[in-house]
């Protein structure tokens, strides 16, 4: 997280680290059994991860306390058109973990809401993206072990596209965005979510009701001014994770 | 056919003079001893006779005799001109036994050779009912009716008279035997004229056990007794009521006994008259009741059915337990009761009770916990409640729901619908929030 705070112990609880061949990423729990997290988190060089490489973390905001306490998922569910090669497809980027145990919900471990059928994604709309991934101290890029978080607004689609596109002039092997994404961040940059963030929640408050609007897919470089975060817009994606959930 | 053992007397044959059809030898002397079973004649005839004819048969004969008693003595053959030949007519034995003696002398006519005779005996049954009177004074064969068997004889009496023990005399009957018709008439014979002297009649009322005997005695009750210093007393006349494990009772006086409950499904009257005196007797109907027994005792929490203020045998009845309650029985709970009134005036079962049902443990509830609130734990109509565990999980729809043990045994949220609570999580709502005062 750039730009961001230090999360205070049980402000979210959905908050999932994930460790894979060494890699971080991130994670939310939606409920006792179920973990959403992005496609390519758990799928590297176009190969998934096997289960028993994955640990989960849940339940802290130090990584230090929870270092032991790991479990291995019972099965990852890629979504069926996620489709990166080489690294510049995050079209469909989201996946979905089994636990083998269900979870014990408490003030340190709670599920996120799915997003309601008819929610929207109102630019302005403020959202809570969080992760343990990487973060910066006076430019310079820095690893924590603490859960950071980051309060960015929804920005325009059409706003995002062309800054991706201006990007693009310069650098051609740039992503595309599609309307399974999402844009938040600010055009002056310096709040945005970072390496090591991916998979984890962009989340949004509603009365004191949390859901899950996003998923932290990708972004060019991080925190720079007129570029913003990109994320997979869960909302379309309601009838697969009932369908994963039910089937499994 | 006639009961003959194979080594008994024969009943037929024939008899002959030696060397029959030869001529006799001189100086015989032939005797035959024919025997035919008791309560048989013996029909003896002639076929052929052939004896040196002399007067009164005096040198060759054949003389028949029964016990000594001489039936006939022939001699000569079918065409000489005495009268000792016996012709075909048969001879009769007064009893089933008969004896022929053949007799020659030592001298036969040269001229003529005489053969003998050749006879056939049958046993003929005797008709001892036309027998004549014994002049013994012992009176007729049979006081009233005789009838001839094959060999023997019975005795038979007209109606409303019975045989004696001598099976010869007919004596007036009593009327007695047994009676089990749920309901009769009896009474002593003659009456209410007076009775035969030197009675002895017996009734037996024996009807299903699980019945009791009443007798109803007629107002017409008349049975000599004896006045004594203590008072009238059946010495000679008496109608004795004798039930099972009771003592007998001896009736007399001029009074009815009317209306008497016996308690017994059992019961012997005994009548008795000497050889003097005069009763002209008595009368009764007598009907049954089933026995009764005793009223069925309340069951707490329980019903009985039916409620009536008498029960008598074969009656059943049945026991409901409230709603709530089950049915137990020697520590055990049945699906349902009954019981008979036996025939010995007890049930044969004993009254169960009721005791509260018990819908046992109320299931867990998975992430959430369950109370006690009223009632004895489990128990019907106790009530429980489910909450979960908040603020991570909570009910559908509700904070707490209650369930009441019911009747079917089933922790039930209503009547009609059995409902498993569900602890849903709570998404969204962290416990803190950040909180950011700065503006």
């Amino acid at each position: 997280i750039i730009g961001g705070s230090e999360a205070p112990e049980h402000t979210i609880p959905w908050q999932v680290l994930l460790n894979i061949n060494s890699n971080r990423g991130g994670g939310m729990v939606i409920a006792d059994r179920w973990i959403l997290t992005a496609a390519h988190v758990v799928v590297h060089q176009g190969q998934q991860s096997p289960a028993q490489s994955i640990r989960i973390f849940m339940g802290d905001t130090d990584i230090h306390r929870m270092e032991t306490s790991f479990v291995h998922p019972a099965s990852v569910h890629v979504h069926p058109e996620y489709n990166d090669q080489d690294g510049l497809n995050f079209n469909n980027d989201i996946a979905l973990i089994k636990l083998q145990e269900p979870i014990t919900f408490n003030a340190a471990v709670m599920p996120l809401c799915l997003p309601a059928k008819n929610a929207t994604y109102t630019t302005g709309l403020v959202g809570l993206v969080s992760g343990f991934g990487t973060t910066n101290d006076g430019g310079r890029q820095m690893i924590t072990n603490k859960l950071k978080y980051v309060m960015l607004p929804v920005v325009d689609q059409e706003k995002c596209r062309e800054s991706i596109t201006l990007w693009k002039k310069i650098r051609p092997n740039t992503p595309d965005l599609t309307d399974n994404m999402f844009c938040a961040g600010t055009p002056e940059g310096t709040q945005d979510s970072c390496q090591g963030d991916s998979g984890g929640p962009f989340s949004v408050d509603i009365n004191g009701r949390s859901w899950a609007a996003g998923i932290v897919s990708w972004g060019i470089k991080c925190g720079q001014r007129g570029k913003y975060g990109v994320y997979t817009k869960v909302i379309n994606y309601l009838d697969w994770i009932k369908q994963v959930m039910q089937e499994n | 056919s006639l009961p003959l053992p194979d080594s008994g007397p024969l009943i037929h044959g024939e008899v002959k003079s030696p060397q029959y059809p030869q001529p006799y030898p001189p100086n015989l002397l032939k005797q035959w001893d024919l025997n035919v079973p008791e309560g048989f004649q013996i029909r003896l005839t002639f076929t052929h006779l052939d004896i040196e004819p002399s007067a009164g048969c005096y040198y060759d004969s054949v003389t028949v005799l029964y016990d000594k008693k001489l039936l006939g003595k022939f001699c000569g053959t079918e065409n000489s001109a005495n009268d000792h030949h016996p012709g075909y007519e048969p001879i009769l034995s007064p009893g089933n036994r008969l004896t022929l003696v053949f007799q020659t002398d030592d001298y036969n006519p040269e001229r003529r050779q005489n053969v003998g005779f050749s006879a056939q005996y049958q046993a003929t049954d005797i008709d001892e009912c036309s027998a004549p009177e014994p002049e013994d004074g012992s009176g007729p064969l049979c006081s009233q009716i005789c009838l001839n068997t094959l060999g023997s004889y019975l005795c038979a009496c007209h109606h409303g008279y019975e045989l004696h023990s001598d099976q010869r005399t007919c004596m007036l009957s009593c009327g007695g035997g047994i009676f089990d018709e749920p309901t009769g008439h009896l009474f002593s014979p003659g009456y209410p004229n007076p009775a035969p002297h030197a009675l002895s009649c017996q009734y037996v009322i024996s009807v299903e056990a699980g019945f009791t005997v009443y007798l109803n005695f007629s107002d017409k009750f008349h049975i000599e007794s004896v006045n004594t210093e203590e008072g009238p007393n059946c010495y000679y006349h008496w109608l004795e009521l004798t039930v099972p494990h009771e003592k007998p009772v001896k009736l007399c006086g001029g009074t009815s006994p009317g209306l008497i409950n016996t308690n017994s499904n059992n019961v012997t009257l005994d009548y008795h008259t000497d050889d003097q005196g005069l009763s002209n007797g008595w009368s009764l109907d007598y009907s049954t009741n089933r026995v009764k027994c005793p009223v069925p005792g309340v069951v707490v929490k329980g019903r009985v059915t039916p409620s009536l203020t008498e029960y008598f045998y074969r009656d059943y009845i049945y026991v409901r337990c409230d709603q709530g309650y089950k049915l137990m029985a020697d520590g055990r709970e049945i699906e349902s009761f009954s019981t008979m009134c036996q025939s010995n005036a007890q049930w044969h079962l004993p009254l169960p009770e009721c005791h509260i049902i018990d819908c046992g443990e109320p299931d867990p509830l998975l992430n959430g916990g369950v109370r006690f609130l009223s009632g004895a734990e489990n128990q019907y109509l106790s009530t429980v409640e489910y909450h979960c565990n908040e603020p991570f999980y909570s009910l559908l729809g509700s904070t707490n729901v209650t369930f009441t043990c019911e009747a079917d045994r089933k922790w039930r949220l209503t009547r009609d619908e059995s409902f498993s609570p569900v602890c849903l999580p709570v998404c969204g709502r962290p416990t803190q929030y950040i909180e950011g005062y700065q503006r």
